[in-house]
């Protein structure tokens, strides 16, 4: 992974006077193994763009172990970037808090909507789960299943409509005092105006506490656009990085948190109710960077 | 006159960052500009290199066209991890069948996510195409050994298109179980599937090589069928693909509807990485 290239540049530069010259080359590998864990082109400049002023600003070319130096800079930036330490979100049990689940196609919203349920439910909180999908073929039915096969509460209601189904469900939550209700959304495209328009709506319809955008841990260069559009339009509150039970290095992750800001709260790693892991920025340096 | 520094770096910087957010990869486009420079071709401007990375592109995907002729009774057998499409995407492959006067019928072989056969059996509805599928958790290898069976006994079915659970390629125990339906098709069958497409979701990033190595190891695909390039991902992991694999690339996914499937040709794939 990146470790061993970086360690066989510098094993390379060993006695050699630092130069310039030589910075310059460990970061072009750094950079390209950024590129190949899918991070962002422009994510992946930035990133050492940042490492390239920190590194002036440290005298490391003057210090005795200017290698190390290097992969701690590298290291440190990436979990300032990630975001310094897990993010666990426990909004106040008294009140009704609505979180939105929002993505493309296929990234586990459905699937990771329930983990939530069971994961907050197990907490102590009272979860209310609605499925907002009447687009897709038995994806109510999904949810259904999820829920009723894990002692989940689910809303029903003949609503064919994805922002007065969200509203009734807001209502029924109030009236039957539920702390948390997740909203499942059906999968879009960041480029399909009316379906943005519609998550838009919904939020505007039901005050939506949290924003989450669930990216599929595999995506490529495209997570730069996915993050931009979601965030532009919804104002993003976090993300949640799915089926990191896969060899991807995950690349996505930075490129979601940078261009989101918005951290990471989650990543679901399988497809079970109990696969879901609060996210830990520096595990994932180590992966990324590994 | 050194293309390469000045206005000549600079249009290489910008067609470099054009193809790396295709997911060509980092590696094959320094590869590919490599080549550019040490051929010494000569270019005026930006659309001047476009063109001539166009025509290496379209050198490397030669014959990555593929027909999808199924002109006796045949297995479709379709495969690949989470998500990707699959499901959706037999309700294309129906449709595209149906259209071409074959009589299509389908099996729920995923017995394990959450309404997965029912999500099936409202394509199957909606194409008015005969559906064999068996109780949630049955084993799937017996539900398609079931659906096989049936078929080959119906004089009247032409095509058989079969669906599995996604599966993630680092799954040890799901790539087994795939490995256990490939056994059953094939001993039911008396052979191989005649089409056996892994479906590739086009947002993916270098991880689909990964998917293809250890996909290929239980069953070749005879082609792929990318999905989602209706969006803004290009795709371009299939040169790399392509270029180690030599698969043909037999269908594009570009929406989510039945109608939503388009034959891959490789000229209008190219200029839309650009
Ligand atoms: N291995 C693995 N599979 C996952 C994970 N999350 C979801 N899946 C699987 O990914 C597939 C898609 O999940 P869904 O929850 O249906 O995805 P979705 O975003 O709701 O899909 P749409 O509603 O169609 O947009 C299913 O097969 C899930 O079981 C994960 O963390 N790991
Ligand atoms: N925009 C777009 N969406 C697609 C395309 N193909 C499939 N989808 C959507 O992607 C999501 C997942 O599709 P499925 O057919 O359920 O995927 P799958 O591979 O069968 O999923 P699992 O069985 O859970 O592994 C659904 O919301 C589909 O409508 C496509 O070409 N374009
Ligand atoms: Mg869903
Ligand atoms: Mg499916």
């Amino acid at each position: 992974g990146l470790k061993d290239k970086v360690n066989g540049i510098l094993d390379k530069l060993k006695g050699k006077h630092l130069t310039k010259d030589y910075v310059e080359n460990v970061l072009r590998e750094v950079r390209l193994a950024l590129l190949e864990a899918d991070v962002h082109y422009k994510v992946a400049g930035k990133f050492i763009e940042s490492v390239k002023t920190n590194i002036i600003g440290s005298k490391i070319l003057e210090s005795l172990t200017p290698y190390q130096q290097i992969i701690d800079l590298v290291y440190k930036e990436f979990v300032l970037l990630m975001g310094e330490e897990a993010i666990l979100l426990e909004p106040p049990k008294d009140t009704l808090h609505i979180w939105e689940i929002v993505g493309l196609q296929g990234s586990g919203k459905t699937t990771q909507s329930a983990k939530l349920a069971k994961f907050y439910k197990d907490k102590g909180y009272k979860v209310l789960l609605a499925s907002l999908d009447v687009y897709r073929p038995a994806a109510i039915e999904q949810l259904r299943i999820l829920a009723n096969n894990n002692e989940l509460d689910f809303f029903e209601d003949k609503e064919k409509k994805p922002v007065k189904l969200a509203k009734k469900a807001r209502q029924y939550s109030e009236k039957n005092s539920y702390d948390l209700l997740i909203l499942d959304t059906a999968g879009r495209l960041h480029i399909d105006k009316e379906m943005m328009k519609e998550v838009e709506n919904v939020k505007a319809a039901v005050k939506a506490n949290e924003i989450i955008l669930v990216v599929d841990s595999m995506v490529g260069q495209d997570a730069a656009n996915i993050a931009k559009e979601f965030n532009e339009k919804l104002n993003i509150t976090g993300s949640i990085l799915t089926k990191f039970d896969s060899d991807t290095r995950g690349g996505a992750a930075l490129s979601v948190k940078y261009i989101s800001q918005a951290p990471i709260l989650f990543i679901g790693i399988g497809e079970k109710i109990k696969d879901i892991e609060v996210f830990y920025p520096d595990r994932m340096a180590q992966r990324i960077l590994n | 006159r050194n293309i390469f520094k000045g206005k000549g770096k600079k249009i290489f910087e910008e067609i470099e960052k054009v193809l790396i957010e295709a997911d060509l990869g980092a590696k094959t486009v320094i590869e590919l500009l490599e080549e550019i420079k040490k051929e010494n071709q000569v270019f005026k401007s930006y659309a001047e290199l476009k063109s001539i990375l166009k025509d290496k592109l379209k050198n490397i995907l030669n014959g990555a066209e593929a027909n999808f002729d199924l002109n006796e009774k045949s297995i479709v057998l379709i495969y690949g991890v989470n998500g990707v499409g699959k499901t959706t995407t037999i309700a294309k492959l129906a449709k595209y069948l149906s259209d071409a006067g074959k009589v299509v019928a389908l099996v729920a072989g995923d017995t394990y996510r959450a309404a997965a056969k029912e999500q099936l059996d409202v394509w199957a509805k909606r194409l008015n195409v005969k559906i064999y599928m068996q109780q949630h958790g049955a084993d799937p290898g017996a539900v398609i050994f079931d659906g096989i069976t049936a078929f080959k006994n119906n004089k009247k079915l032409d095509i058989l298109i079969i669906d599995t659970g996604g599966r993630l390629h680092t799954n040890e125990n799901l790539i087994k179980q795939f490995q256990k339906i490939v056994n059953v098709i094939k001993k039911v069958w008396g052979k191989m599937p005649n089409e056996s497409l892994m479906i590739l979701d086009g947002t993916t990033g270098q991880n689909a090589l990964s998917q293809v190595d250890i996909f290929s190891k239980v069953i070749k695909p005879t082609g792929f069928i990318m999905t989602k390039l209706d969006g803004t991902a290009r795709g371009g992991i299939l040169i790399q693909l392509y270029e180690k694999h030599r698969i043909p690339i037999k269908f594009l996914g570009t929406g989510e509807k039945f109608t939503d499937l388009e034959q891959f040709r490789i000229e209008p794939f190219i200029d839309r990485i650009f």
